[in-house]
């Protein structure tokens, strides 16, 4: 009534789905499989006070604390991927051999603030 | 927490000189796009974007290898290789033989074949030298070529049920490492690698052990002369490699038809080695420390 705006709130940190497909990049000549994989990102606040479902490390809620009490003296904690998992490629050489491979780290299982 | 940074080799000096006369966003575009490949390709551990030929076709050992890392949760960077290896794989590779002009079953005065035995030559140097290796097979398609009919077999069986009956059917296959060619003779020195008794009734890959050789070929300044084959009857008499091991193509499939393109590039020999290349030890070790 004050003529106050509702302050937007921004969601909170959380995984977003980013697929990434070789063939948009040309990798297909020499990735046989998989043609692309759903990697996932993360994306969203990190609020005063952290609850538990975003996976804040001791030091992001003090980070968090400060930050709720002077910005200035330090950012707020990141969204950050904190459970990832690997995925299994096959692909071709230069000399022709075929190369199965496991890949640590490479999709996002889960998000969380650090 | 915003995603504000430059890509590595980044373009701000590019941006300025435009020898080309492109337009500068355009090259800066580009440049960006390199970098960025190159860090992935680097990720992969690659240097450059591979540029395979287009004939090379994926042996179907692998895709259900692979099928099979996909079916299950990958909750480790170990390549799931039941029966193969214990220890942690994390890299597995298909390697086809060297094919050479002329080298079909149909011709006896092949350099390839000698008498009973075929050589296969493979060029396992992709294998980098951090990879620690688990495992290597050689994988060869035994087919029974006489089709043996259950008929014959009731009836053979029915007439002559003895020990020595059933063991006409066994032949044995030996595989040795090459250790050395001796020109005059076109002769070999060679060491017997793994050994196998295959029921000719069968149609069905064969396995054999060949981690000592590639073991030793990677080994500096170590030739690799390659591997041999040979196939003992039942009696121990050696018997012509080409009556149902698939080691090299038929004269059939010398022609230009598809269909016997793709059978013979899904029977063809290869070696399948199991490697790891230490990341995953690593980023564990990296994760205690940091603990």
């Amino acid at each position: 009534r004050s003529g106050k705006r509702k302050r937007k709130l921004k969601p909170n940190c959380r995984r977003h789905p980013l697929y990434v497909d070789f063939t948009d990049v040309g990798w297909n000549s020499w990735i046989v499989a998989p043609a692309g994989y759903q990697a996932y990102y993360c994306q969203g606040e990190c609020p005063f006070p952290l609850v538990d479902h975003l996976n804040a490390t001791n030091h992001a809620i003090v980070q968090t604390l400060v930050n709720s009490a002077s910005p200035q003296l330090a950012p707020k904690a990141c969204c950050v991927p904190t459970d990832l998992s690997a995925i299994s490629m096959l692909y071709l050489d230069d000399s022709d051999s075929v190369i199965l491979r496991n890949y640590q780290d490479m999709v996002v299982e889960g998000c969380g603030c650090r | 927490c915003t995603y504000g940074g430059q890509v590595q080799g980044g373009t701000d000096q590019d941006s300025s000189t435009d020898t080309q006369g492109q337009s500068t966003p355009h090259r800066s575009r580009e440049a960006v796009i390199r970098a960025f490949e190159k860090n992935l390709l680097n990720m992969f551990g690659l240097k450059e974007k591979p540029k395979p030929s287009r004939k090379i076709h994926v042996p179907q050992y692998m895709l259900d290898l692979y099928n099979a890392q996909t079916d299950s949760p990958i909750s480790n960077l170990d390549i799931d290789v039941k029966g193969k290896t214990s220890r942690s794989t994390n890299i597995v590779r298909s390697f086809h033989h060297q094919e050479h002009e002329g080298d079909y079953t149909s011709s006896q005065d092949d350099s390839r074949q000698h008498g009973h035995t075929h050589r296969l030559t493979f060029n396992v140097s992709a294998i980098a030298d951090n990879e620690v290796l688990t495992d290597a097979e050689l994988r060869i398609f035994w087919k029974n070529h006489h089709s043996v009919s259950k008929r014959d077999l009731t009836d053979r069986d029915q007439t002559n049920s003895t020990k020595s009956s059933e063991q006409s059917y066994k032949h044995r296959v030996n595989v040795y490492q090459i250790l050395k060619r001796l020109v005059k003779s076109n002769d070999v020195i060679k060491r017997l690698i793994d050994t196998k008794v295959v029921d000719i009734r069968n149609t069905s890959w064969q396995s054999f052990d060949v981690r000592p050789a590639i073991k030793d070929w990677r080994r500096p300044h170590r030739p690799n002369h390659g591997i041999e084959v040979e196939v003992l009857d039942h009696r121990g008499r050696p018997i012509s490699v080409h009556r149902n091991l698939r080691i090299a193509r038929s004269v059939s499939e010398q022609v230009d038809s598809s269909e016997d393109e793709t059978r013979w590039f899904q029977e063809r020999p290869h070696i399948v080695t199991y490697t790891d290349d230490g990341r995953q030890k690593r980023s564990a070790i990296r994760r205690t420390s940091r603990q």
